[in-house]
């Protein structure tokens, strides 16, 4: 397994630079950060308390398009860019919106049923 | 086995739901018994996460400590165990959603919409998942959602992603052509139904490419079966 942080710490491929940008970020994703940030919490209808978690949220925003672009470039046929999740730490993430509990990495039940074996072909 | 299947075709898929910030590991396991109640029964009802988040506290017998916990989590094996000892699970409108885990269990056993008859896990062999997935109706699944916090659409096929799972959905379908345009070809594909709304992803579905366990898709595959209930 990969450290938890693993999307930060992977080996980069290198790909054609063209290949599979996102239609959603430009080249520099922090070119219009701002913009994007607007659009964002417009669509998703989100507000901060106070200026200063305003700030907070955008610098993550902003951390997250790189993101977004990182993940683009690994993943070239998939689109990536802006989500609702976009406001959000890594860390963050994974404790609000991921659910699997488990600090080890899951293995199936010993004593689970195993379904039997079905023919595939014909 | 078909090239291509959707359960959504067949009717056997509820919309998508939202869990807010509160994932309890449920989404997939109520979807999976929606799916085999709807072959069971002919009818697709959408069974109560709720009841799950309250009242399953079901714990990992492999790992102290592990215990379905609210919003905090869950296993999806934990939630079939719980489902089958409880008897079932309601329907999503006799005990609806609140998205948090303050509440006490409000389970009323006269009003099961589902039960559980029994749930095994299926093998690594992509086949056989295909195989279950046709015979047996929609499977839980684990994934690691590395890439899913900035999906958008398409196939997601990356180069490198961990196997450490941490996120429970709902495998559909497959299709056997997704676009893949720097790999010059065309690449099969899971469909997977995730519980983030539909505005997340592809109306609230993930593409991710077959063949090679990728994000541990392959590793925690559960298929259910129902038994049929006399619903109130």
């Amino acid at each position: 397994s990969l450290p938890e942080n693993s999307d930060d710490a992977l080996i980069r491929q290198v790909v054609d630079a063209d290949a599979g940008v996102s239609e959603t970020l430009s080249d520099d994703p922090l070119l219009g950060a701002e913009h994007h940030f607007t659009l964002f919490k417009k669509k998703y209808g989100k507000s901060y308390a106070n200026q200063e978690e305003h700030n907070f949220r955008f610098k993550v925003f902003q951390k997250n398009l790189k993101r977004a672009r990182r993940h683009q470039r690994m993943d070239p046929s998939a689109i990536h860019g802006v989500t609702q999740f976009s406001d959000l730490t890594r860390s963050e993430f994974k404790r609000t919106v991921l659910g699997l509990r488990g600090s080890r990495r899951l293995r199936l039940p010993t004593d689970a049923n195993t379904a039997p074996i079905l023919p595939t072909e014909g | 086995l078909p090239e291509d299947f959707d359960w959504r075709d067949h009717g056997a898929v509820t919309e998508v739901k939202n869990q807010g910030s509160c994932d309890h590991a449920g989404v997939q396991c109520t979807g999976a018994l929606e799916g085999a109640n709807y072959l069971a029964t002919g009818n697709l009802v959408s069974l109560s996460e709720q009841q799950l988040v309250d009242c399953d506290h079901e714990c990992d017998p492999e790992e102290a400590g592990a215990c379905d916990s609210g919003c905090n989590g869950g296993l999806m094996n934990s939630a079939f165990e719980y489902t089958l000892k409880a008897g079932g699970l309601m329907k999503e409108k006799d005990y609806p959603y609140t998205g948090t885990d303050r509440g006490t269990c409000k389970f009323d056993k006269s009003k099961i919409a589902a039960s559980v008859s029994n749930f095994s896990v299926v093998s690594l062999d992509e086949d056989q998942i295909a195989a279950n997935l046709v015979k047996n109706g929609p499977l839980a699944v684990a994934i690691n959602a590395v890439f899913m916090q900035t999906y958008v659409g398409g196939v997601s096929c990356p180069y490198i992603c961990s196997k450490r799972l941490d996120h429970g959905v709902l495998l559909v379908g497959y299709g056997s052509a997704g676009y893949a345009p720097v790999r010059m070809k065309e690449k099969p594909y899971w469909i997977i139904k995730n519980s983030w709304g539909e505005s997340w992803g592809e109306s609230g579905f993930y593409k991710i490419c077959r063949g090679r366990n990728i994000c541990g898709v392959d590793s925690m595959v559960s298929t259910v079966a129902a038994v049929q209930t006399t619903s109130q």
